[in-house]
């Protein structure tokens, strides 16, 4: 447990329809005792919830921009690094894990992964269509994130 | 391809908080 006392459960949302699935997730977590809950979530993925029905805290690539002005700005991936004890990706869509498995960058949650201390937990929960699941570089890449440490919560 | 079932990832996620206490 961090000096606050909670653990610190950062959600990551990508753009897979399973992405509905994001408040009733949140919910649950809220339940645990002890658990501090904020979500991290990509463009598309926003598409697929209603913000409304979400009680926590939502990043988004905008929040990573706003924040910094100036050189002794804090930098948004990093904060949320630092404050996350677990990451959870819930779902991850087929181009998010194309992106990590590469070590691609270029949006608030693909930073915070590419910047992730590997000494904490980080879940995936894979989420695609049945074509693209099949297409053989699913498993390669798939694979590679449990390569790096990540536990791999497999689909349905 | 669904993802897995909500209880499941909580659940995962519960084993891991007790393994921080």
């Amino acid at each position: 447990l961090n000096s606050s006392g909670s653990f610190r459960v950062l959600v990551g949302v990508t753009g897979s329809v399973a992405a509905l699935k994001l408040p009733a997730v949140v919910d649950q977590l809220l339940q645990l005792p002890g658990v501090d809950v904020r979500v991290v979530t990509t463009e598309h993925a926003k598409h697929f919830y209603n913000h409304a029905e979400v009680a926590v805290k939502i990043y988004s690539d905008k929040d990573e921009w706003e924040l910094w002005k100036q050189r002794t700005d804090p930098v948004l991936h990093i904060e949320l690094r630092r404050w996350a004890d677990l990451l959870v990706i819930a779902p991850l869509d087929a181009n998010t894990l194309g992106k990590i498995s590469n070590g691609i960058c270029d949006n608030l949650l693909t930073c915070v992964v590419r910047a992730w201390d590997t000494s904490r937990p980080l879940l995936f929960c894979p989420a695609m269509n049945t074509a693209m699941w099949l297409h053989p570089i699913t498993a390669q890449q798939i694979s590679r994130l449990k390569e790096f440490g990540y536990m791999e919560v497999p689909c349905i | 391809g669904a993802m897995a079932e909500v209880s499941t990832i909580i659940s995962v996620v519960e084993q891991h908080l007790h393994k921080s206490k």
